[in-house]
């Protein structure tokens, strides 16, 4: 399961997705978490559910998470999806 | 930093004359340092003398190990950690080795954060080396630091302290970190992305090129947002003096401060050890071959600390270490006597040993020198072209990043090495790490003094008052190459903070433009909408061309072209010199083509005027002869305005 997951930076279109998916969205519950609680049943099969790292409301709409690549697949089909990049390492200069 | 100062025209003491005098100087300008975290207690982080924190400021000193809000204070006003990213991805952070705060532990972050904006701390040195007023480039500056670096680094855990950083509000944003290569698109770059949403911000973004030089197409952090900095020598070297068996001689560098070393055997690969002692690998030296003699080791593999390490251990009396090319003598401190040669001297080293039954050599250590010709660009600084977008010249501008001396953390020591039990104040380091932080500073200082120019107007005048000659007043060398340097190693050239605080004019970008800029890619609208959400390309700007940005200088590609085909671009230039002043146009033009400027003179009449002309490239038919590149730059005069783009073009 460890090798099938990635880090992801993920940008959502806030707007589509808090329409389409209202009744995921509480007061209580960011939409961001809302996004990856809906990939659970994806990933019930799975050792470990979508895990959020970060979320990005004012610069930038998304999120950073750890994804099964079924977990990946199933965001790439909601409605507001717009990018998942694979996190990289970097170094000092 | 140490002689920096001095060898930017910024002098050395507060309140002398210069770019740091001046009543309309405002201390509240933030600069937010996205790096290896910061050493809080350090000299050049005190606040004396400053202003209470700005009002607009929203960001905090989050509490970590060893670190509370009570290590903040007016000078180092923000500290975020991030290492979500690096976690997530299997990397550990090691509790004894490291602090789950803000607080540094490798040295850099305390390192770049002072150069770009540390207090005034009066005698600074190395164990004596570099001895001098050590100051900030704009050392009035207030600093956040964002960790993002723990034994690695990681895109995600930078893109959260990115955008912390502009939440918080800070003014400049300075990164001396990236990737090893860069193949990858603007749109998939959520460092390049978070730089444009923090441009638009009003936030100056300074990168570092990168230390994969000298090979072409090695620069980092390209995109025309971003201020791409390479690294160059100053007037001050650390030298070391090799005599071998055979009487020859040569220079060399070193911080070593003890004794010279005798005239001692030297041994090399072989003769010092099993499969790797060429490269002084631990446990690759055979303790009976290596004591008491000198200790060959070639670059490369692991740190040149970590062979010294190793020679030491195995009994070795001091360290020669070989450069495989380029004249670079950036040094690392070594637990030994050592010497760093280049690569002339390390061909002539080889060659004596080669030929000799029972090589020799002595070493003698002459400390700080000045006066060197400089500045130089370092072999090490990354080059272009831009091999993402080739329509601008990478890197934009270079400075001082060769032997740099800072700031360091109290329980760091100076090799790294955990063996190296000695601890210093200030240590000396090189990379192109270390010259970006000069400019974040030098940024901070023009934002000081011009309050209202944006990010663009910024590194436009940074960029057009930069210098290509040298203090000897030939045009700057490359320590690769050894020839002069071209745009694709020092942009266009080097930094000149007394001229960039008055430029004359300006080429301003706005952040509506850098998106037609996208489009005229050819990006589809779902990765423009990467930077500007729901955004679509209108026609017009699908049909501009690239080189339209309105960039201070000039990349031209007649790649997979007709040679002679003709490439027109249009500048706008803002007058922020003197109200009613005429600018005439001079060019050096580049070989295998032909220019031409429209108009030839501008002639302004009042501040923030803004003018255009258009220049025109064609590619002369005749030409068969240049290959690769050519160089040449546009320069506007009037009076002792001197605002020049330079030209690269590529066939």
């Amino acid at each position: 399961a460890s090798a099938d997951e990635q880090t992801y930076i993920v940008r959502m279109d806030k707007t589509r997705i808090t329409n389409t998916y209202s009744s995921l969205v509480s007061s209580t519950k960011p939409w961001h978490q809302a996004v990856l609680d809906s990939l659970i049943d994806v990933s019930s099969m799975e050792a470990t559910p979508p895990e959020l790292l970060y979320s990005y409301e004012t610069a930038l709409s998304g999120f950073a998470a750890k994804l099964s690549s079924k977990q990946l697949e199933s965001l790439k089909n909601m409605d507001g999806f717009m990018s998942a990049v694979p996190n990289k390492m970097l170094s000092l200069h | 930093t140490t002689r920096s100062p001095l060898f930017l025209g910024l002098t050395g003491m507060k309140g002398e004359k210069g770019p740091w005098s001046g009543s309309n100087l405002h201390s509240d300008v933030i600069i937010g340092v996205v790096d290896s975290g910061i050493w809080p207690e350090h000299v050049s982080f005190q606040d004396h003398g400053l202003s209470p924190v700005p009002e607009r400021w929203k960001g905090v000193c989050e509490n970590g190990t060893r670190f509370s809000p009570s290590n903040c204070n007016k000078k180092l006003i923000g500290a975020r950690y991030f290492y979500g990213g690096y976690i997530a991805d299997g990397g550990k952070i090691n509790d004894k080795e490291e602090y789950k705060s803000a607080r540094d532990v490798s040295g850099h972050g305390t390192h770049t954060a002072s150069t770009a904006g540390g207090d005034v701390v009066e005698n600074a040195n190395l164990f004596g080396l570099a001895n001098g007023t050590a100051t900030g480039m704009r050392y009035t500056a207030r600093i956040a630091a964002y960790k993002v670096c723990w034994p690695g680094c990681t895109s995600v855990d930078i893109l959260a302290a990115m955008v912390k950083a502009i939440e918080d509000g800070v003014d400049v944003l300075t990164l001396s970190l990236g990737s090893e290569s860069e193949a990858v698109p603007y749109w998939q770059d959520y460092l390049v992305i978070a730089s444009y949403l923090a441009f638009k911000s009003g936030i100056f973004v300074a990168f570092s090129a990168g230390n994969s030089g000298p090979d072409a197409y090695t620069v980092v952090n390209t995109a025309p947002w971003i201020m791409t900095v390479a690294a160059s020598t100053m007037d001050r070297s650390f030298v070391a003096i090799i005599k071998l068996g055979n009487g020859e001689t040569f220079e060399g560098s070193s911080f070593y401060t003890g004794k010279a070393l005798k005239e001692l055997p030297i041994v090399y690969g072989k003769t010092a050890g099993n499969l790797g002692a060429e490269y002084c690998l631990s446990g690759s030296l055979d303790p009976k071959l290596v004591k008491g003699k000198i200790v060959i080791c070639e670059q490369g593999i692991v740190r040149r600390a970590e062979k010294g390490e190793a020679v030491k251990s195995a009994g070795g009396a001091g360290i020669l270490i070989l450069s495989p090319e380029g004249e670079d003598l950036a040094n690392e401190v070594h637990v030994l006597p050592d010497i760093f040669l280049g690569a002339i001297a390390s061909k002539a080293v080889i060659k004596y040993w080669n030929t000799t039954k029972a090589p020799t050599a002595s070493i003698v250590f002459k400390g700080t020198m000045y006066g060197n010709q400089a500045p130089k660009v370092a072999a090490f600084s990354s080059r272009g072209p831009n091999l993402v977008g080739p329509d601008v010249i990478k890197p934009d501008i270079t400075a001082p990043g060769v032997d740099i001396l800072a700031a360091w953390p109290a329980e760091t020591s100076p090799s790294r090495l955990k063996s190296d039990k000695r601890r210093v104040l200030f240590n000396i380091i090189s990379g192109t790490s270390m010259s970006c932080p000069h400019v974040s500073g030098i940024a901070a200082l023009i934002k000081s003094k011009h309050k209202d120019w944006s990010p663009a107007a910024i590194k436009s005048a940074l960029m057009t008052t930069a210098y290509t000659l040298d203090n000897k007043g030939k045009p700057i060398a490359d320590l690769a190459f050894y020839n002069s340097a071209s745009p694709f190693a020092i942009g266009s050239g080097h930094v000149d903070p007394m001229k960039a605080t008055d430029p004359g004019l300006i080429y301003n970008i706005t952040a509506e433009d850098y998106i037609s800029y996208l489009c005229s890619l050819h990006y589809t609208d779902s990765q423009v909408s990467m930077f500007e959400e729901g955004y679509q390309c209108t026609p017009t700007e699908l049909r501009m061309q690239p080189g339209d940005l309105n960039y201070p200088s000039f990349a031209v590609n007649f790649k997979q072209k007709a040679r002679n085909v003709m490439f027109t671009y249009k500048r706008t230039v803002t007058n922020v010199g003197i109200p009613k002043s005429t600018y005439k146009v001079s060019v050096e033009v580049p070989k295998g083509v032909s220019v031409i400027v429209s108009p030839k003179v501008l002639s302004f009449t009042e501040l923030n005027e803004e003018l255009s002309y258009e220049v025109s490239f064609t590619g002369l038919s005749r030409n068969k002869t240049v290959a690769g590149s050519s160089f040449g730059s546009l320069v506007w005069v009037s009076g002792n305005y001197r605002v020049r783009s330079p030209i690269a073009v590529s066939w």
